[in-house]
């Protein structure tokens, strides 16, 4: 564990927590893609089957069931308990898209054709295109609200910063991953404009409203 | 260099 690797969890975790807090006291999931927060349960279930066989750290199996069931109270609360406040007809982008061709390159390019290994590479595949449906949704309507942007924020640090995490362990303890590093960075890249937006207007007080 | 096997990040 080092300290970019940290701060990475910790800024995936935050990003949750504000989305949660968002729909719980706001009562509403206006202006969040739950195509998106599919993706990501399904990002989440499929790479963190491992709980059960293999313990890496106390750490490590508490985050994974925290995100886990974050993901499962978000998909609660946008698709049943605040259903009404969904918005079905902005959040319309085809994560089909997305599915088949991470399915497609996860049986192509993989470090081990076992169904294990295929489902962590298909994960890491997915969790790198996973925000499109959001950002999507953003672009559509234009705008989005302060909290929402602090979440989008908090969620694209997250993989930059183990961008980070895996230059230190590289230089450090000599380990890298490719496919972990490749999605990494195509998933850090798909944020930039947002990074942009968000610092230039968010920051400011301004609202984040995207050039129409 | 060794490549990663085991996952042990996130």
């Amino acid at each position: 564990m080092n300290i970019f690797r940290l701060a990475g969890d910790l800024s995936h975790l935050l990003a949750i927590i504000i989305l949660l807090l968002k729909i719980w006291k706001t009562r509403s999931c206006a202006g969040i893609s739950g195509k998106s927060q599919v993706l990501f349960a399904i990002v989440y279930l499929t790479r963190y089957l491992d709980l059960f066989t293999t313990y890496i750290s106390l750490y490590n199996s508490i985050m994974k069931i925290v995100f886990i069931a974050a993901s499962g109270a978000t998909l609660y609360l946008m698709y049943v308990k605040f259903k009404a406040t969904y918005d079905h007809n902005h959040d319309s982008f085809r994560i089909e898209f997305l599915l088949i061709p991470c399915v497609i390159l996860a049986l192509i390019i993989n470090h081990d054709f076992t169904v294990m290994e295929i489902l962590w590479t298909f994960s890491i595949y997915l969790e790198s295109v996973a925000i499109l449906p959001q950002l999507f949704l953003v672009s559509k309507t234009g705008e989005a609200e302060s909290i929402t942007s602090h979440y989008l924020f908090a969620l694209g640090s997250y993989r930059a910063l183990y961008l980070l995490n895996w230059i230190y362990r590289y230089m450090a303890e000599s380990h890298y991953d490719l496919i972990a590093i490749f999605a990494g960075v195509v998933q850090t890249i798909l944020y930039c404009d947002f990074f942009y937006l968000y610092i230039t207007k968010v920051l400011k007080g301004k609202k984040l409203q995207l050039p129409a | 260099v060794k490549q990663n096997r085991e996952h042990d990040e996130l």
